[in-house]
């Protein structure tokens, strides 16, 4: 384990005084690999080990605990850091009704997160419509429907030969009726790359201001987060992260890149399949579990 | 300290960049930036250039051990096709595109819809059953997944298909009980057809990171991966995971998705993928 390979490195430190660059080289290589192995982003890893050295260095070896404790420890507090609040809540608009909007990458989890961010709200006492605004994955608005028939929530769409930006800005007039006072969209997965899908982001944005714009990812995405995250940061105003799939085995070190890119808080992470798996971040528990 | 010519640590630096950042990983870039450091003293190696064609070399010699063509012989009966992995990384898809391929060729196709779970799972399949134009087998949502597995076999061999291939739930390889689940998929399969499942097909994400080593190795130990899809690397994703686990696992990989259209699927291309790790 990290701990194990770090005690080995730093034995020779007891008696040196204090710790120096030199003498935490080797430690703080482990730990780079440790980073890297988790996937935080190489050049995230490259200034993160930098920040660590200048915070380390010239500090006293302390003589209650192993050196390479000490270490670990100013690690952990600079990825809790980073990480920030824990509590970051849901925005809550004025005046109702709340839009909250999914975006992401194909296959990250948005639609489930939909439902299960209903099933949260509604908990709450609030009355969320989750509307379908994918047009283009193969049953994706029925996939909606079923998911708002298990919450026990209203849904709306206006179907796949609809345009999305149409079923979004109708959505509020459909709110209004059904008397919801929290909109969910959920959008089709779309690559970053790809200029029309960003643009039509841009666009149900504009039209319909959500209050709310969540970037969905699953946390076993590995170097590429940067290269995503930033895209969607560009194209919208992200108010948050929500990290799916964290009840598998990932390191989930595209936390950090997330989070240090869009510049928002995780607000919750998915963590299974059913509609009642949507958790609070823990920046503590994410730090140890990058660490391994 | 150069090695000769232009050749200083840097060169090696920014390869280690490159590598790292396409997802190969630790262990895999430090044995191949080993390997050229060697190299590098053996041939004398003096420009960058040079060295970026060494490492694309020994990478096409990894990545072109194996069978990578998918052979569709089901030895007189019909060839089966298992198609597995996490959530969300494209079985679906690839099963309908993957159908759409085989059709084209002529072949007689069936799909076997054995996602019982997530909503509207058969549904999403169905509507690729529908543009490609072949049957689909599929039982009630909340159905016992093994038993569509099983009645899709069957199905295929009295109706002598060519092929049929199986869409899966996704499923994390840390859960037991659904990789218990795809197991007694698997072995359902093979009780109809003793040969079957001439494939298992894992599908994973291009996006994924050093997880999808993990997931190959429990996937395989559990119902023998055969050959893996690299999907969505129509994105800035290079997938570079697959280099270690075709050198720790020896899975080849078959197809490539590039897209969300029936034909966005593609035979992978070693040299190719090479390039693009480099681009
Ligand atoms: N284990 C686990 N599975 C999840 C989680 N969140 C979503 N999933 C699964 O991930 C898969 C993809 O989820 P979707 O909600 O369809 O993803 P999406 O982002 O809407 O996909 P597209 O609309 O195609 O872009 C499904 O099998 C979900 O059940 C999670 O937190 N844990
Ligand atoms: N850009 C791109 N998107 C893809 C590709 N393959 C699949 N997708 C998209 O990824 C999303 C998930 O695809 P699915 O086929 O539903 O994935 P799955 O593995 O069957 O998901 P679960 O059954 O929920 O585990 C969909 O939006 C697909 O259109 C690809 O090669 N490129
Ligand atoms: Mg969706
Ligand atoms: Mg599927």
């Amino acid at each position: 384990s990290l701990s194990q390979k770090l005690e080995n490195a730093f034995k020779n430190l007891r008696g040196q005084g204090k710790l120096t660059e030199k003498n935490m080289k080797e430690g703080l290589q482990l730990i780079r690999m440790a980073l890297l192995e988790a996937d935080v982003n190489y050049k995230v890893v490259k200034q993160f080990i930098a920040d660590v050295t200048e915070a380390a260095d010239g500090q006293r070896v302390i003589d209650s605990i192993r050196p390479d404790q000490q270490i670990v420890k100013i690690v952990h507090d600079e990825l809790v850091k980073i990480m920030g609040g824990s509590n970051a809540p849901l925005i809550t608009a004025e005046k109702a009704p709340t839009i909250i909007m999914l975006v992401g990458l194909q296959g990250q989890g948005k639609t489930t997160t939909a439902g299960k961010l209903a099933v949260h709200l509604k908990k709450k006492g609030r009355k969320p419509l989750l509307v379908g605004a994918d047009v283009y994955r193969p049953a994706a608005i029925r996939q909606l429907e079923v998911i708002a028939g298990q919450a026990g929530v209203e849904s709306f769409s206006l179907g796949e030969h609809a345009n999305p930006v149409d079923i979004c800005v109708m959505s509020r007039g459909e709110a209004q009726m059904r008397g919801c006072d929290t909109i969910i969209l959920d959008t089709a997965g779309r690559l970053h790359v790809d200029d029309a899908m960003m643009a039509e982001v841009r666009q149900i944005q504009k039209a319909v201001t959500p209050h709310e714009i969540l970037f969905v990812a699953n946390a076993m995405t590995g170097q590429d987060a940067v290269n995503s995250a930033k895209q969607f940061h560009d194209n919208l105003p992200l108010t948050g992260v929500i990290l799916t799939q964290m009840d598998g085995d990932a390191r989930g070190g595209a936390a950090i890149s997330l989070i240090q890119i869009t510049g928002c808080p995780i607000k919750f992470v998915g963590t299974g399949e059913k509609l009642e798996a949507l958790d609070a971040f823990h920046p503590q528990r994410m730090a140890d579990q990058i660490l391994g | 300290r150069a090695l000769g010519g232009g050749l200083g640590e840097e060169a090696f630096e920014e390869i280690e960049g490159v590598l790292i950042q396409a997802d190969l990983g630790v262990d895999t870039t430090q044995s191949l930036i080993a390997f050229l450091r060697a190299a590098a003293r053996l041939h004398h190696v003096g420009d960058t250039e040079t060295l970026i064609g060494l490492l694309k070399e020994e990478l096409a010699r990894i990545l072109e051990q194996g069978d990578h063509a998918a052979t569709w012989d089901g030895g007189g009966g019909p060839h089966v096709t298992l198609i597995a992995g996490v959530n969300g990384s494209g079985k679906t898809t690839t099963a309908g595109k993957l159908a759409a391929r085989l059709h084209r060729e002529g072949k007689s196709v069936m799909l076997g819809a054995a996602d019982t779970f997530r909503a509207a799972a058969a549904e999403q399949l169905t509507v690729w059953s529908e543009r490609v134009g072949i049957p689909i087998v599929k039982h009630q949502e909340g159905a016992d997944p093994a038993a569509v597995a099983f009645d899709a076999t069957d199905a295929a061999v009295s109706r002598r298909v060519d092929c049929l291939l199986i869409d899966t739930a996704g499923r994390l390889h840390t859960k037991v009980n659904l990789m218990e689940e795809i197991r007694k998929i698997r072995r359902v399969v093979q009780k109809r057809i003793p040969s079957a499942p001439h494939e298992v097909l894992l599908v994973l994400d291009a996006t994924t990171g050093q997880n999808g080593l993990q997931q190959a190795r429990i996937f395989t130990e559990a119902i023998e991966v055969t050959g893996i899809v690299l999907t969505k690397l129509d994105g800035t994703a290079k997938g570079g995971i697959v280099v270690a686990i075709q050198q720790e696992l020896g899975i080849p990989i078959k197809f490539i998705g590039v897209g969300e259209s029936i034909d966005d699927l593609q035979p992978f291309n070693p040299r190719e993928f090479i390039e693009a790790l480099f681009s």
